[in-house]
């Protein structure tokens, strides 16, 4: 369906992964 | 720590710029919210990188934003 991609979570020193969509 | 700096920030890559961020942002978002801190940075990293800018040197900002988020969070589970 038409589900909203949620931006992951952030964990400091762990390369945050939310702009790999965009 | 020194302080974050546009031109810092502007100097890194999209993604990099965004991590430089979070790892400022994550202790600000903990104290405000430490049980949801790892969602909201995440959520809030969606923001563009000059208006986090601002937001880490805002406290005031960076409260809104957190409390925007939090509305967002809490409707989406409902």
């Amino acid at each position: 369906g038409s589900s909203i991609s949620w931006p992951p979570e952030f964990h400091p020193g762990v390369p945050w992964k939310g702009l790999q969509n965009i | 720590q020194e302080p974050l700096t546009a031109s810092m920030v502007a100097a890194a890559l999209p993604h990099e710029q965004k991590q430089m961020i979070g790892e400022r942002l994550y202790p600000l978002v903990y104290e405000i919210h430490s049980q949801l801190a790892n969602k909201i940075t995440g959520m809030l990293l969606e923001i563009d990188s000059s208006e986090l800018l601002l937001m880490l040197e805002s406290p005031e900002s960076l409260h809104a934003k957190v409390e925007e988020a939090l509305a967002v969070l809490q409707a989406h589970q409902a």
